[in-house]
């Protein structure tokens, strides 16, 4: 599958085309980094409505919108992603591209924090955490601005997991390249967990849904399917009973 | 295109 889809213009009609990654890493990351749990809520929440009201906005004028959340959760929820096919990469391998993309020395500090990223090093508390010493490693040598949207990350995402089930490693390899060589420390931190699907937010996809939609767990239990469940509960006032309608 | 609403106005975040 070609790998070049992400360079395209985006099409204006979505709102993942017009949310830059970045402000879904920002998200992300308050999530994590904040203690309490109504914290974190709050920063989800926060995005969430801003998603909503935009998408409003965005499609006052249309019917029958299928544009929804989806993009956004399926990269809250990786583990959740059922219409992408797996990635094929393990942090020994991202660990091997970045020592050959950023040219460090084989034998040198940070290749080695990198392959022998379960050793326990420094007091950061980050052993195990291959995102963590990533973006230890790639913080000096990495864009100082992000230049994806949503859409966009979802689409090479899409040519990454394409790449792998056709199993050409020359194409897989490109098309990782070209994600993260447009992509700061702190995105390429995110996406890292997004592609090993384990964001480490300290928030349940329990509650996740619960603060989409009181209704969400329940649908996404009887349907396993994101993209349905952020479509047919967009709208906060519409409850299961009205979805089942038209669903059966 | 005047129609097509700003994100940015819709989701203010400090970046990190």
């Amino acid at each position: 599958m070609a790998s070049s889809s992400a360079s395209q213009p985006p099409s204006k009609k979505t709102v993942a085309s017009h949310v830059p990654f970045a402000d879904l890493c920002s998200t992300l990351e308050r999530i994590q980094t904040c203690k309490s749990r109504p914290e974190k809520t709050k920063y989800f929440k926060d995005f969430l409505d801003s998603w909503r009201k935009f998408h409003d906005a965005l499609h006052q004028k249309e019917k029958d919108v299928t544009d929804s959340f989806y993009p956004a959760m399926r990269l809250i929820l990786p583990q959740l992603e059922r219409e992408r096919m797996a990635y094929g990469i393990k942090e020994t391998m991202l660990a091997k591209l970045y020592i050959e993309l950023l040219n460090l020395p084989k034998d040198g500090k940070d290749a080695a924090k990198l392959l022998h990223y379960r050793a326990p090093a420094g007091s950061r508390g980050d052993a195990g955490d291959f995102a963590m010493i990533a973006y230890f490693v790639l913080k000096p040598r990495s864009p100082k601005r992000g230049r994806l949207t949503i859409e966009q990350v979802n689409e090479h995402l899409d040519a990454i997991a394409n790449n792998n089930a056709a199993k050409n490693k020359g194409l897989l390899k490109k098309s990782l390249l070209q994600l993260i060589t447009q992509s700061t420390a702190l995105e390429q931190k995110w996406l890292i967990r997004m592609i090993i699907k384990d964001l480490k937010l300290g928030i349940s996809q329990q509650t996740i849904f619960s603060i989409f939609h009181p209704d969400a767990a329940e649908l996404h239990n009887v349907t396993t399917d994101l993209e349905k469940v952020c479509r047919q509960l967009h709208d906060p006032s519409v409850s299961l009973s009205d979805v089942s309608i038209t669903l059966f | 295109d005047a129609d097509v609403p700003r994100w940015d106005a819709f989701f203010k975040c400090n970046k990190l």
